[in-house]
């Protein structure tokens, strides 16, 4: 059950940190 | 309490100060409980939740903008497991009411709004849901009469940093999904027509991790795409 919880949270982080763009472009 | 006790105490047509302490109670329990409570909760809580939304989005006083803050606040916690998020998508309301939540009026309210509307661009899936989340945004300026990146300019003048931060990540998610170079060149050009460059100019001014970060983004994505026309 561990793995389907912080969902949001993971996106939240990736989008603040950048993560979430870098990598999108080749 | 149980989820179903939530979704029977929200049948019951609650108001003001009684609505805000039971959305307030709902939001620790989706935060605190494991998965299975939310899935109880379910689509059934979900429809109440954004049955409230609706109808709250069209008052102004006091304690109906506090609940729908704090709705918005229990959508996050709902949408934090798979379950949750599937729900949201699936619920034909669940993106334009987000969308009618980014109200430069209720700016913390926007801040958590425009984060949610974001995270829901970049999601993997196989329908583009940045697509949805940008025809909700134009149907509600339409509705509005209204330019349908007005709210979010708006938004980057007020004074809150989470705010400015929050419209910038929505505006590079909105952008950095978009499949062709076309759509994302007319993006940012109807964003810069409706003043964003010249706001930016202050905004690059201020000292915020977050914010340099996503600056950093917008002008990166920027530079890509004038390399590849």
């Amino acid at each position: 059950e561990n793995d389907e919880t912080g969902v949001m949270d993971s996106l939240l982080e990736a989008l603040q940190s950048g993560a979430a763009f870098r990598d999108r472009r080749k | 309490r149980s989820a179903v006790m939530y979704i029977q105490e929200l049948k019951g047509d609650l108001r003001d100060s009684q609505l805000l302490s039971c959305l307030e109670s709902l939001r620790v329990s989706l935060s605190n409980n494991p998965v299975s409570w939310v899935q109880t909760f379910g689509d059934e809580g979900l429809a109440l939740l954004l049955n409230y939304l609706k109808r709250l989005q069209d008052e102004k006083d006091e304690y109906s903008v506090k609940c729908q803050h704090e709705i918005i606040r229990c959508l996050k916690a709902f949408m934090n497991n798979k379950h949750g998020l599937k729900a949201m998508l699936t619920s034909r309301d669940g993106i334009p009411l987000l969308v009618r939540a980014i109200n430069p009026r209720v700016p913390h309210m926007m801040a958590d709004a425009v984060r949610l509307l974001s995270a829901i661009c970049i999601l993997e899936s196989p329908e583009n849901l940045q697509e949805r989340v940008l025809e909700a945004i134009t149907e509600y300026a339409e509705e509005q009469d209204l330019e349908r990146f007005q709210p979010l300019l708006s938004g980057m003048q007020k004074p809150i940093i989470a705010l400015k931060a929050g419209c910038m990540q929505l505006i590079n998610a909105l952008i950095s999904r978009g499949e062709e170079l076309d759509f994302r060149i007319h993006i940012r050009s109807e964003l810069n027509r409706l003043g964003l460059k010249n706001l930016l100019k202050d905004v690059r001014t201020i000292e915020n991790e977050e914010l340099k970060v996503q600056l950093m983004v917008f002008d990166d994505q920027a530079e890509d795409d004038s390399e590849e026309l």
